[in-house]
């Protein structure tokens, strides 16, 4: 473990309850793409397979039953709890989930570390989990007004990414023989994916003005 | 190495 990847994996649960936080308190989904969420709980499913098999540490452990378990909530609010559910935007939030998830799985059955089950599930979970951000963005062009704390969770979600890379690039100069091209190049598309976001998000900041997207 | 062991990251 270093700090970028204990620091990334901080910034990573910081997204998370800042959005259960929001839906939480406010009892407002406002702005928040339910496909990404989805998406984000399918990730976790594929990539925690082997939760229960294979015990590498009780932080492994303990984060992936964390991340597994606020990702389905984060669902089922927006789904089915009564007040959440009616500040969804479910006419704007329209992107196909399917667009993604077949390409991913076809690529993840091309381009293995293995050709296993749960090696396969793995590197789709990457994939998938490199472009689930997308319908969020792609919602955040749309819904003009988007409130800080939206703003502040796809920051962190960014970030967390962006400081995994760090993470990858310590470790390959650290630990002999470490490479693993399969996250590193969906790690790099994923924070890529952020570039506009985070660019806008930092004028939002320097000007002090409210974070607004171009159409 | 087995599956695990090259998994160790979240």
């Amino acid at each position: 473990m270093n700090i970028f990847r204990l620091t990334a994996d901080m910034t990573h649960l910081m997204s998370v309850i800042v959005l259960l936080l929001k839906i939480h308190t406010i009892k407002s989904c406002a702005g928040i793409s339910l496909k990404t969420q989805e998406l984000y709980a399918i990730v976790f499913t594929c990539r925690y397979l082997d939760i229960f098999t294979d015990f590498i540490s009780f932080y492994n452990t303990i984060m992936k039953v964390i991340f597994l378990w606020t990702s389905f909530s984060i669902v089922w609010y927006m789904r089915y709890h009564k007040i959440v559910r009616r500040s969804y935007d479910k006419d704007q939030d329209t992107f196909r989930h399917v667009f993604l998830m077949l390409p991913c799985l076809v690529l993840a059955l091309l381009i293995n570390e293995r050709f296993t089950f749960k090696e396969v599930m793995w590197t789709f979970s990457f994939y998938l989990e490199a472009v689930a951000i997308l319908p969020q963005l792609v919602l955040l062009q749309r819904t003009r007004n988007i409130d800080n704390l939206t703003g502040q969770y796809i920051f962190l979600l960014g970030a967390y990414r962006a400081l995994y890379i760090l993470n990858w690039i310590y470790r390959y100069v650290t630990e002999p023989n470490y490479v693993h091209w399969i996250p590193w190049m969906s790690g790099l598309v994923q924070t890529l994916l952020y570039g506009d976001f985070f660019y806008y998000y930092f004028l939002s900041w320097k000007n002090n003005v409210k974070l607004q997207l171009p159409a | 190495e087995c599956f695990h062991e090259s998994k160790d990251e979240l």
